[in-house]
C-alpha cells in the first residue's frame, strides 16, 4: 500500500534536520534527546505500519545520498575490467547512512518505553525493514547492486550496538539474535549480490564472537545456521575442483573465518560437526579437514606416530563427543527410522530391509542435478552416525551390565559379537550392495566420524579397518584406502582420527597392506603410499 | 591439495584469540587496532 | 571414479523457495566481486574524546574551533619559538588526533625527528661529525620534560645533547 500522501517529504524534512545536528562538531545528549522525544510524539516509533514506513523512508533517503553520481561515461567507453574498477573506486560518501545509523542506536538509547516503543520491540522491526529493503533492491538492480553502503550501515551498528558485552547486558543477547536472524534472512542464497559483505558482517569481530562467548552454548546455535547458509551457497560451486575467481574468493574467506574458529572456539566445531559435513561437497577435502580437526581446548592428543601407541588405553576414548547437530533428522524425513530401530533391535534373518535401503538412499533424478549427486548425502550420513551411536550405546549399556571394564573397542579381531552384529549387518551390506559412488559417499560418512579421540572415532576407525578386513572385492579396500588418503594427502590440518586409522591400517599385518595389488598399481602411486606413511611417522 | 593455510595471514600458534584482530575474511593483515599513543610517564 | 564425484553435472535448477539458481547467484556474485567492502567502509571519523578535560569557565569557548584542524595554521605556528613548542604540546597531550598529526609533520618539516625509544624529538644543532648508514653523531637540541634535581621546578625546555648517536632505527 502506497505510503500516505507527503509522507515521505514528512521524513526527508526530519532526516535533513537530523543530519544538521550530526554535522554540529560538538552535540551533547539533550539534543539528541530532545529530537527523538519529538519523535515519537509524533507517532512515529510506536512499532506499526507507520514506524515501518519511517524507517523504510530513512533507509531509502540515506542509501541514495550516500552513492556520488557516478563519474557519468558513455556505456561503450569502458571495458567491462575498468568499469568494474571505477565501481570499485566509486567515491561513496557514507555521511548520511552514518546519520541514520546512528539515528537508529541513538533511538535505541533514548525511546522510553512509557511512551510505547522499547529497544526490544524496535530492533527487530527496524532490521526487518531494512532486510526488505535490501532484498528489494538487490531484486531491482541485479548486477548494478551496490552492496557496500548497506554494509556500513551494519558496521555502524555492530560497532555501536553488538559491542557492548552480552554476558553482563543480557539484553545485548537479543540485539546479537536479531543481527543474526537479520543475516540469515539477508543468506547469500537469498542476495548472492551481497555475500562478500554479508561474509564479512557475519565473521565481525564485535558479532561473530559475542554471539559465540555469551551464554554459550546460547548463541551457538544461530551462528552454526549462519555458517550453514554460507556452506549451501558455496556448495554447488565447490563440487567442482577448479574455482571461479569470485567463488575461490568466498573460499578463501571462509577458509580464514573457519581458522579463527578452529583457534578461538573449537568446541562450536567440535559439536556441530556433523551438520557442516552435509552442505560441504566431498570434494572439498580441506576444508572439511579443518572442522573435523577441531577438538576440545582442555584435551591433549598423542602423537598418533608415537611407536606402539595404546589408543584403547586414552581416558577420552571411551567418551561420547558431544553432538548438537539433529542426527536422525533426516532418518525421520524418510520415514526409515523405525524400520532400522526394528532391526538393530531384532535383527531378522534374512531380512529384505538390507537390501532395499540402497534403493532408499538414490534421490529423484529432478534433484539429482541439482545435488550434483545422485545419492542423498545427508540421509547417507545420517544413517551411518545414528546406526554408529546405537552401536556404541547398546555396546557400553552391555559392557556396563556384565560390570565388566567398559569393553574397549579394540583394533584386533572384533572382540564383541555384538560389535560385528546388526550395525555392522548394516554397514557390509551397503558396501557390498551400493555402486562406487553409493560405496565412497557411504565411506566418507564413516571417515567424517574420524576426529578427536572419543567413542566415535574409535568405533567408526574399528569400522573402517573391519570392513577393509573383511572386504570380498579389492575394490572396496582400494575405496577405502582411497577415502583414507584424499584427506591425507590434503595440505594440513589432518583429522587425530583420520591418522591413527591409517597408521593402523597400513602397520597390522592383520591387514597386510603392502601386499595389497593396488598399492603398487602406478609408480607414483607406489610413491604416493610412502610418502604419506613415512610423513605418519 | 587445498592450500597452506599459514599463508592466509593468521598466526594460528598465537597464544591469543585471533578473533581480536581478525580484519576481515578478505585480508592477511590483522585489523589495526586504535594505536595506543602513551605519554612518557615522565611527562605526565 | 572411485573418488570425489565428477564434476558438477551442471544444469540450473528451477527456482525453489525464493532461492535463486545456481547461474544467476554466481553471476550476482562475479558483480559482486568488483563492489567489495573495502577496508575504509569499516572504518569510523575517530572521535577525539579528552581523557582529562581541562575544566574551564563556561564562557571558554567548550568546543574545538573548527581552525584547528586546518593543516596552513599549524604551519603557521612553526614559524616562531613560541609556536614550535604549541607544536610540541599538541604532540604529547593531544594524542590520536588530526591536530597530532598536523603537528607531527609540522615539525618535521621543520627538519626535528621523533626518536622512537626516548620519545623525544631531536633537531640537528650542527652537521654531525659521524654519519653512516646506521647512525649519525653530533651534537642535538631535544626538546624535554626537565625536573630539576632538587625538584624545585620543572617543566618543558629544549636543551643540548653533544655527542649523541641517533640511530637510525630508532627515526620514526
Amino acid at each position: 500500500v502506497a505510503d500516505p500522501a507527503g509522507f515521505r517529504d514528512q521524513v526527508a524534512v526530519l532526516f535533513s534536520d537530523w543530519c544538521r545536528i550530526c554535522e554540529l562538531p560538538a552535540t551533547n545528549d539533550s539534543v539528541y534527546s530532545h529530537y527523538i522525544s519529538q519523535l515519537q510524539q509524533s507517532g512515529l516509533l510506536k512499532g506499526d505500519d507507520i514506524t515501518d514506513r519511517f524507517f523504510r523512508i530513512l533507509m531509502e533517503l540515506s542509501v541514495s545520498h550516500c552513492v556520488l553520481p557516478e563519474q557519468v561515461s558513455a556505456p561503450g567507453s569502458l571495458s567491462l575490467q575498468s568499469a568494474q574498477q571505477l565501481q570499485q573506486v566509486q567515491q561513496l560518501s557514507y555521511f548520511s547512512i552514518d546519520s541514520y545509523a546512528k539515528l537508529v542506536v541513538l533511538i535505541m538509547k533514548f525511546c522510553s518505553v512509557d511512551q510505547g516503543s522499547s529497544k526490544a520491540i524496535l530492533l527487530p522491526k527496524i532490521l526487518s525493514v531494512t532486510v526488505r529493503v535490501i532484498q528489494k533492491d538487490a531484486e531491482e538492480k541485479k548486477l548494478s547492486f551496490n552492496p557496500r553502503p548497506y554494509f556500513r550501515l551494519f558496521v555502524n551498528w555492530l560497532l555501536d550496538l553488538a559491542s557492548l558485552d552480552p554476558v553482563v547486558d543480557s539484553a545485548n543477547f537479543q540485539v546479537l539474535t536479531s543481527f543474526a536472524n537479520a543475516f540469515h534472512a539477508l543468506q547469500p542464497l537469498k542476495v548472492p549480490g551481497w555475500s562478500f559483505a554479508w561474509l564479512e558482517l557475519v565473521s565481525h569481530r564485535s558479532f561473530m564472537p559475542k554471539l559465540l562467548m555469551c551464554n554459550s552454548p546460547k548463541g551457538w546455535p544461530f551462528f552454526q545456521r549462519l555458517l550453514v547458509d554460507l556452506f549451501k551457497f558455496m556448495e554447488p560451486y565447490l563440487r567442482n575442483a577448479e574455482l571461479g575467481e569470485p567463488v575461490h574468493f568466498l573460499y578463501k574467506g571462509t577458509l580464514r573465518v573457519l581458522l579463527v574458529l578452529l583457534h578461538d572456539f573449537p568446541e562450536f566445531l567440535c559439536d556441530y560437526h556433523f551438520s557442516f559435513c552435509d552442505v560441504i561437497p566431498p570434494s572439498c577435502i580441506q576444508m572439511r579437514n579443518v572442522i573435523l580437526s577441531a577438538f576440545p581446548r582442555n584435551m591433549r592428543l598423542p602423537d598418533p606416530s608415537t611407536p606402539n601407541l595404546k589408543i584403547d588405553l586414552l581416558a577420552e576414548i571411551s567418551q561420547s563427543p558431544r553432538i548438537l547437530s539433529d542426527v536422525d533428522g533426516a532418518l525421520k524425513a524418510k520415514q526409515i527410522k523405525a524400520e532400522i530401530d526394528e532391526y538393530l533391535k531384532t535383527r531378522p534373518e534374512g531380512s529384505p530391509f538390507l537390501t532395499e535401503l540402497k534403493q532408499r538412499f538414490l534421490l529423484p533424478q529432478s534433484e539429482a542435478n541439482l545435488a550434483g549427486t545422485r545419492y542423498n548425502v545427508p540421509l547417507i550420513n545420517s544413517l551411518v552416525l545414528y546406526v554408529g551411536m546405537q552401536a556404541i550405546q547398546q555396546l557400553q549399556s552391555k559392557s556396563s551390565s556384565q560390570h565388566a571394564p567398559a569393553q574397549q573397542i579394540t583394533h584386533g579381531p572384533p572382540m564383541d559379537i555384538f560389535l560385528v552384529g546388526a550395525a555392522m549387518d548394516i554397514f557390509q551390506s551397503l558396501i557390498k550392495n551400493l555402486d562406487t559412488e553409493g560405496r565412497y559417499l557411504f565411506l566418507n560418512a564413516v571417515a567424517n566420524q574420524l576426529r578427536y579421540p572419543n567413542n566415535h572415532t574409535h568405533y567408526f576407525s574399528f569400522v573402517l579397518l573391519y570392513l577393509f578386513a573383511e572386504a570380498s572385492q579389492d575394490i572396496i579396500q582400494e575405496q577405502i584406502t582411497r577415502v583414507l588418503l584424499e584427506r591425507l594427502i590434503v595440505n594440513r590440518p589432518h583429522p587425530w582420527g583420520l591418522l591413527i586409522t591409517f597408521i593402523e591400517l597400513i602397520k597390522n599385518p592383520r591387514y597386510n597392506f603392502w601386499n595389497r595389488s593396488f598399492t603398487r598399481c602406478a609408480p607414483e602411486i607406489e610413491k604416493l603410499f610412502e610418502s604419506v606413511s613415512r610423513s605418519c611417522g | 591439495l587445498g592450500i597452506d593455510l599459514t599463508t592466509l595471514g593468521l598466526n594460528l600458534n598465537s597464544s591469543d584469540n585471533l578473533h581480536k584482530t581478525f580484519g576481515s575474511p578478505w585480508s592477511d593483515e590483522p585489523a589495526r587496532g586504535e594505536p595506543e599513543y602513551c605519554i612518557p610517564s615522565c611527562y605526565c | 571414479d572411485l573418488g570425489a564425484i565428477g564434476d558438477n553435472l551442471g544444469g540450473s535448477a528451477g527456482n525453489s523457495g525464493g532461492m535463486h539458481d545456481q547461474i544467476y547467484n554466481m553471476q550476482m556474485l562475479e558483480a559482486a566481486f568488483y563492489k567489495l567492502p573495502q577496508p575504509k567502509d569499516s572504518e569510523r571519523v575517530k572521535s577525539y574524546v579528552p581523557r582529562h578535560p581541562a575544566v574551564t569557565p563556561p564562557s571558554y569557548p567548550q568546543t574545538q574551533a573548527p581552525i584547528i584542524d586546518n593543516p596552513a595554521f599549524w604551519e603557521r605556528l612553526g614559524f616562531d619559538p613560541i609556536g614550535t613548542d604549541t607544536l610540541f604540546f599538541a604532540f604529547y597531550y593531544q594524542q590520536n588526533t588530526y591536530q597530532q598529526y598536523l603537528a607531527a609533520r609540522e615539525l618535521k618539516r621543520q627538519s626535528w625527528r621523533y626518536h622512537k625509544k626516548y620519545n623525544t624529538w631531536f633537531q640537528r644543532h650542527e652537521e654531525p661529525k659521524v654519519t653512516n648508514d646506521e647512525y649519525e653523531k653530533g651534537t642535538y637540541v631535544y626538546f624535554d620534560f626537565h625536573i630539576a634535581d632538587d625538584g624545585s621546578q620543572h617543566g618543558w625546555c629544549q636543551r643540548i645533547k653533544t655527542e649523541f648517536t641517533f640511530e637510525y632505527n630508532y627515526l620514526e
